[in-house]
């Protein structure tokens, strides 16, 4: 199970949670997609409206709802399915700030699905709240999307410090699995800077290969799609592919 | 008073107002940045370590301490001055959200600075929690950076509904001035097009000009500074100094 997290807003966090979910999907893994941005990006990009859906992950946080009654198949591709988010989950926010044992509310809901799939893959929102919070404690290891420019690069510290406090506290087995470098671009020598500074300061695996800047991902969500799905011979979808090659040997034996 | 709104993560909102703020100060003005981000992505783009200041806005929420005795002066430019932000904000948002009036409390920190400045403009982070309804409860008009691909898109409408949520129960004089399109592709159809839509779909005022991708962009940060000051001559500056110019129109008179 990954979370894929960075409070950084806009560093492809959602956009490598469906890529990489596709491309394991495409490999004949059972993948599943965790939304837990109330603002529903990834729901939306897999093709779904967030303000038609009755159900989503906030029912199982909340209501108690089974998450087998909220989990929906991703049209296009088989193996792949989603958790998926409204709006509604910026009341899980609130409620979940003040309960003890809050931070296992999403390990408790996906408990029961473990034997249903290979892979989970969580989407965090752009804070170290408590959404965030119950993605790293249910995840065995973190992705960390890095875009490679100064303001990103300053929020690596505080994300790996809060990942040590969920390890301490709530998840101890929790590890990061690497970083992957998202929008690369390769023309300037500020993003290689970057992007060699936090894996030495850090000591991270930066998952190779990194995935450039490219106009075909804008175009993507709004068809439904991701960007494998969306031009699939281009260098972006190449590098996703690869990228999930990499995870596939750690999913296929977790 | 200007909010500076968008919960959608990376659409350039502290960009935008790190460099309105600092080109309305090279036209005159006395202008205050507030940074309402626990990131503190502006304190840091404006040079200073979040790390390391003792005093943030968190401490006139939640200690009453004076926005006076917080705020700093901006080197490289008279007349900008910034109410910092710190990791500490993050507790803010936690101690506001069970209280009566919270969505009044930067309006109250600010009030007694109202003499001293002729603009102010807030920097929120992205979501549509009590930080960020802070900043619409305090401000008089939101300026909504608009990233022209269709995840930002999606957000628009969320965010309006909890502008008009705003008005209706805290601020009912709160207009939106208008969207800036940032990190402009002009290459590909679908930025204009998303462009188009929004202005049209929400009534909204685009802002003259967008302003485009550069690369430029990505170093000014980690040199303290922001595009103005870093590439003066670049589309980039050119564009914020034009917006900058339009809203003077409202700053001077109101
Ligand atoms: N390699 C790339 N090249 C160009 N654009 C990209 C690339 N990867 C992602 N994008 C675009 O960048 C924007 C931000 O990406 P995304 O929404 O996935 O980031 P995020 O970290 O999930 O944002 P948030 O913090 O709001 O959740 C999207 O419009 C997406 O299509
Ligand atoms: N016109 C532009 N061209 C290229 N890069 C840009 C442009 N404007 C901003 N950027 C870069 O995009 C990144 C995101 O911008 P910024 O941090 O201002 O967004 P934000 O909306 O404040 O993000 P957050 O939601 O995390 O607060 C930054 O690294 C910034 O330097
Ligand atoms: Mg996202
Ligand atoms: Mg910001």
């Amino acid at each position: 199970m990954l979370a894929v997290a960075n409070q950084k807003g806009g560093v492809a966090k959602t956009t490598t949670v469906h890529a990489l979910g596709f491309a394991l999907a495409e490999r004949g893994r059972r993948v599943l997609l965790v939304d837990l941005d109330p603002q529903a990006c990834l729901t939306f990009s897999l093709g779904f409206d967030p303000d038609a859906l009755d159900r989503s992950v906030h029912d199982c946080f909340v209501r108690k709802t089974k998450a087998a009654d909220v989990c929906r198949q991703v049209s296009g591709v088989d193996g792949l399915a989603v958790l998926p988010a409204t709006i509604d989950l910026a009341g899980s926010e609130v409620h979940l700030l003040t309960r003890t044992g809050r931070e296992h509310t999403l390990a408790r809901t996906l408990a029961p699905l473990a034997d249903d799939f290979d892979v989970v893959l969580i989407d965090c929102p752009p804070s170290l709240g408590v959404l965030t919070i119950n993605g790293l404690t249910a995840a065995a290891e973190v992705i960390v999307p890095l875009q490679c420019e100064a303001l990103s690069h300053r929020g690596v510290g505080q994300l790996l410090d809060t990942i040590e406090d969920v390890r301490l506290f709530a998840n101890d087995g929790l590890r990061v699995r690497g970083v992957v470098a998202t929008m690369f671009d390769e023309r300037t020598r500020h993003g290689r800077d970057v992007l060699a500074s936090v894996g030495e300061r850090y000591g991270l695996e930066v998952l190779d290969p990194p995935v450039r800047k490219s106009v075909r991902f804008a175009e993507a969500p709004a068809r439904g799609m991701c960007i494998v799905q969306h031009a699939p011979r281009s260098p972006g979808a190449e590098a996703y592919r690869a990228i999930a090659a990499t995870l596939d040997g750690v999913a296929a034996g977790s």
